[in-house]
């Protein structure tokens, strides 16, 4: 047995990029995509 | 679907920054990507060297990307935490390059039920769909399968999914990340024009009559045949494994009615590499004497050899196995040549039987180091009980390290349903030469979608890289350290001795209903390609364009452009122009962003108009009305007067 556990990269969760942001707090359109300047006026 | 105007699109060759920010994990899975984009599309990346518009792949608070070529000089895609996987760092890209989500497309609603109930309040505006003056699907139909679509259960409040395919049996299959589909590359060539991969070269399946124009070499004894089954094996092609009534062939020299010495000499079409190093892949099946060889050769041509000079490459260390075997080959070619696959009887063997070929794959593409296969992988994942793993043999890197994987066939505990896989370290006792703790090596567990055209493969990967200042959870130890200090002593199946490092890696690798779609089990069998990568280079910052031919345009035509408040200056369509900074609520504006205005004041300003107006149709009215009344009452009079005449 190895004496330092396993570690999951993603915590053990299946998180899809809208996951991500949402917990990351981020709020963009489509879950991921920035609008410029022009696209936000 | 992709944003409509050829402005927003890139030149073929994007160039990119790999910014300091960037974990060194996303750092190497972002060049994987773009090895995927090489292979797949005409799209090529390049280091940017000073070109007004590029992009900038940096680390921020998650993963998200504008749409399209904004020509904003610095165009930021963020790979942030957990971000590190290759088909999310593809489904970027495609933003980049021009595409929005599938279920946004105009024709949404034909295919898929939004439960708006179900939806996260204010999440709502994610649902909203672009209509075909915004967006094209390019001529391709709904794709289910896209890595550009939501998952079923995207922004949803509950437990319910908040997108419900019109067909049932997609259900699971939206929201996939593991490659590009096929409409996904048939819709990037379609808005770039794509022909051709960049890096691919060559796929036969020998399906059809005309092998691929693969031709039979000169001067050689007997010929490789295109057949469906062999005497003495194998009974199918690895292509359709004989599915199909009238179709699986493959290539096969019969060594069981070719005489001693004998050779077989079958030649590709002429090929034209761009990088120099090929990848070469293919199954093989040896049913032939124990002593029968097959040897992969090459056939360059140049200036001073017109006919060919035929350059050996590697004997195919594949001893007699019932069983479809895969093989990778490197091969250097850096001028027109051929790939030669050469079967020699050398002595004597069984009556019946040969070498077989199918499925041969070449790109100029660096080939994966290890091959795991698991026989029997559905049995294997029905019935292993939970939480328990097995491993791939050990394998021992170029630079010396040697690594395994471990996969869970049904899931870590707490995960059913799903293939867990994870990365270790391993040691032997008497290994020396190592620097510990491990330093930024990268490793990559794929498994391979066996469909026989390299392109079309939508492989499953997971990366993970070695940081040698990595501490263990809880623990003042470094996680990649000499795995006989932090690792566990092992007996292998032979009754060998090491020592296994803990294991990095997901409990959520792939689930089940995916590992049995496509071809990820063929004939039984999973295969998975597994590579140690020295990724150390990484760690240092890309360099930035120096040199005088290499500058770009943008600074010196930006000297003497000072945008103000905090606008930077780009150079577009030849002239500096100045790009302005936006908050949520304000805006710069002007030629040096000197103006600044918000949305307060453009509401005031539009109710002040609105009440301008009013106020200038009122007064319109008012006097409208007075002359009016005042004409009425002068033809009044006027009346009165006639009148009075008439009744006189």
């Amino acid at each position: 047995t190895p004496k330092i556990l396993d570690y999951d990269v993603d915590g053990g969760r299946d998180l899809d990029i809208f996951d991500i942001n949402e917990e990351a707090g981020l709020d963009l359109v489509e879950g991921d995509i920035v609008l410029d300047e022009r696209q936000t006026r | 679907n992709s944003i409509i105007g050829d402005k927003y699109r890139w030149p073929l060759t994007i160039p990119y920054y790999l910014e300091d920010d960037l974990e060194i994990n996303a750092k190497g899975v972002t060049l994987k990507a773009f090895e995927q984009y090489r292979l797949k599309s005409c799209i090529d990346f390049k280091p940017w060297s000073g070109e007004a518009n590029y992009i900038s792949v940096f680390k921020g608070n998650g993963c998200f990307s504008s749409v399209g070529n904004r020509h904003v000089g610095k165009q930021r895609l963020s790979i942030g935490a957990n971000c590190d996987r290759i088909a999310t760092i593809e489904h970027e890209f495609l933003h980049a390059l021009g595409f929005w989500h599938e279920q946004s497309r105009a024709d949404r609603d034909d295919y898929v039920r939004i439960m708006w109930d179900r939806i996260s309040e204010g999440k709502e505006h994610n649902f909203n769909t672009y209509d075909d003056t915004t967006s094209s699907s390019l001529g391709v139909p709904y794709d289910y399968g896209s890595m550009m679509h939501y998952s079923k259960n995207a922004f949803r409040n509950g437990t319910e999914p908040t997108i419900v395919t019109k067909i049932p049996a997609f259900s699971d299959v939206i929201g996939q990340r593991m490659e590009f589909s096929d409409s996904d590359l048939l819709k990037l060539h379609r808005l770039y024009n794509c022909t051709q991969g960049s890096t691919f070269l060559d796929s036969c399946d020998f399906e059809r009559e005309n092998i691929c124009g693969m031709i039979q070499g000169q001067g050689d004894k007997a010929d490789w045949v295109r057949v469906a089954s062999a005497a003495g094996g194998p009974d199918t092609d690895y292509s359709n494994l004989g599915k199909c009534t009238g179709s699986g062939y493959f290539m096969h020299f019969s060594t069981g009615t070719a005489s001693t010495g004998d050779t077989a000499l079958l030649e590709s079409r002429l090929l034209y590499p761009k990088r120099g190093y090929q990848c070469l892949q293919f199954f093989y099946y040896n049913s032939a004497g124990a002593n029968d060889t097959l040897k992969i050769y090459v056939r360059e041509y140049d200036e001073a050899n017109p006919s060919g000079t035929l350059r050996f490459i590697q004997t195919i260390d594949g001893s007699p196995q019932e069983l479809w075997q895969l093989h990778h080959v490197s091969l250097d070619a850096k001028t027109k040549f051929r790939v030669v696959f050469e079967g020699t009887k050398v002595g004597s063997g069984p009556a019946a039987g040969g070498l077989s070929l199918d499925d041969i794959n070449l790109s100029e593409t660096t080939c994966p180091e290890f091959i795991w296969r698991v026989k029997n992988f559905s049995d294997v994942m029905d019935n292993t009980p939970a939480n328990t793993p097995i491993y791939s043999p050990p394998f021992t890197s170029k630079e010396g390290y040697t690594f395994q994987m471990t996969l869970y066939p049904s899931g870590r505990e707490g995960y059913p349903g799903e293939l867990s896989a994870y990365a270790n370290l391993v040691a032997r006792e008497g290994d020396t030469g190592q620097i510990w703790p491990c330093p930024w090596k990268q490793m990559t567990m794929m498994l391979m979608d066996q469909n026989p055209h390299i392109q079309k493969r939508m492989s499953n990967q997971r990366s993970v890289t070695t940081d040698p200042n990595m501490k263990a959870s809880g623990s003042d130890q470094f996680f990649w350290d000499d795995p006989r200090k932090v690792g566990g002593e092992v007996t292998d199946t032979d009754g060998s001795k090491y020592f296994r490092g803990p294991g990095y890696g997901t409990a959520v690798y792939l689930t089940h209903l995916r590992a049995k779609s496509r071809d990820f089990i063929k004939g039984g069998d999973a295969i998975f390609l597994l590579t140690m990568e020295d990724v150390s280079h990484l760690t240092e910052s890309q360099p930035l364009p120096s040199s005088p031919s290499q500058t770009p345009a943008t600074p010196d035509r930006c000297l003497d452009v000072k945008c103000e408040n905090g606008g930077i200056c780009v150079v577009d369509e030849g002239g500096p122009a100045c790009r302005c900074a936006v908050g949520e609520d304000y805006w710069y504006y002007g030629d040096r962003c000197q103006h600044s205005r918000t949305y307060w004041d453009t509401t005031v300003l539009a109710l002040a108009t609105s009440l301008s107006v009013l106020g200038a149709m009122i007064v319109i009215t008012l006097v409208s009305v007075y002359c009016v009344r005042r004409r009425y009452k002068n033809r009044s009079k006027n009346h009165d007067i006639i009148m009075k005449n008439i009744h006189a």
